[in-house]
């Protein structure tokens, strides 16, 4: 038996915006932790690692362990038929193969079941090793979004290389370069607008622009994103969700061969 | 030239 109720409804219809086109199929696992979600791109280039915990939620009942099999497209499909304001309840249960997505609105006048089909889903689940970065990018996740999206006009790659004068973020294609240097920048009065730079070294390294923007669809779930930058690692790019957990996208480097 | 690494190159199966 799963029941998940969550009051603001919206971020679990957010989550799923964020990583439907990245990931297509992937298995939800329920346990006492949380409700997660590990998987990668068709490519096997980008990993996405979701946690909400089971603190985070209104109620929260998950009598074992329980994974499933979801087409993420399809599920999308169901919550953008909640409102924004609903209250969105996950129930399922051991032995059947669908989930029942219940979406109450905030005076309780309308409620509404929609079941899905779950699918099985052959997923091989990979162990993230903890790792200390080389520099740790704490910026506005708007501000990235919208240096993302400029640099994929011109470019394909980007490099973002760590220094102790700042974040610089490169592109070169057809009709040009292009060069955007964020500064660390902490002296605003709202620290959700700063720009932190925690660097042990300098490091630089190069990412497809196209995964890069399609992490950036996460920006409407946080005010901040934290880039963990290792040469020996996959960048980390995290969305910390309220009150709840992460989003966490995980984007192996491009090298010079 | 650049060659796209992929996840696996640095994350073990669990």
């Amino acid at each position: 038996m799963l029941e998940l109720r969550l009051i603001q409804g919206s971020l679990l219809k957010k989550v799923l915006e964020a990583i439907k086109d990245l990931v297509t199929e992937a298995n939800f696992d329920c346990s006492a932790t949380g409700f997660s979600l590990q998987a990668m791109d068709s490519s096997h280039v980008a990993l996405v690692a979701l946690l909400l915990r089971s603190e985070g939620f209104d109620h929260y009942r998950c009598d074992r362990n329980l994974s499933m099999g979801i087409n993420l497209n399809n599920m999308s499909k169901m919550l953008r038929c909640a409102g924004p304001e609903d209250i969105i309840t996950i129930k399922g249960d051991d032995g059947t193969d669908t989930v029942t997505f219940m979406f109450e609105s905030q005076k309780q006048d309308k409620i509404s079941d929609f079941e899905m089909k779950l699918m099985d889903i052959d997923s091989e689940h990979l162990g993230i090793p903890d790792a200390e970065y080389q520099a740790i990018v704490r910026m506005p996740s708007a501000e990235f979004a919208r240096i993302c999206k400029d640099l994929g006009s011109i470019g394909d790659t980007v490099v973002i290389s760590v220094t102790k004068e700042g974040v610089k973020f490169f592109t070169r294609g057809d009709v040009g370069s292009a060069n955007i240097v964020c500064r660390q920048n902490t002296s605003v009065d709202k620290p959700e607008d700063s720009t932190v730079i925690e660097m042990n070294e300098p490091v630089s390294l190069t990412f497809a622009l196209r995964y890069m923007n399609s992490f950036t669809k996460a920006t409407t779930l946080s005010e901040v994103v934290t880039i963990s930058l290792s040469s020996e690692l996959p960048v980390v790019v995290e969305y910390k969700i309220a009150e709840m957990g992460y989003i966490r996208f995980y984007l192996a480097p491009k090298i010079e061969d | 030239k650049c060659m796209q690494r992929q996840i696996l190159d640095y994350f073990g199966r669990d």
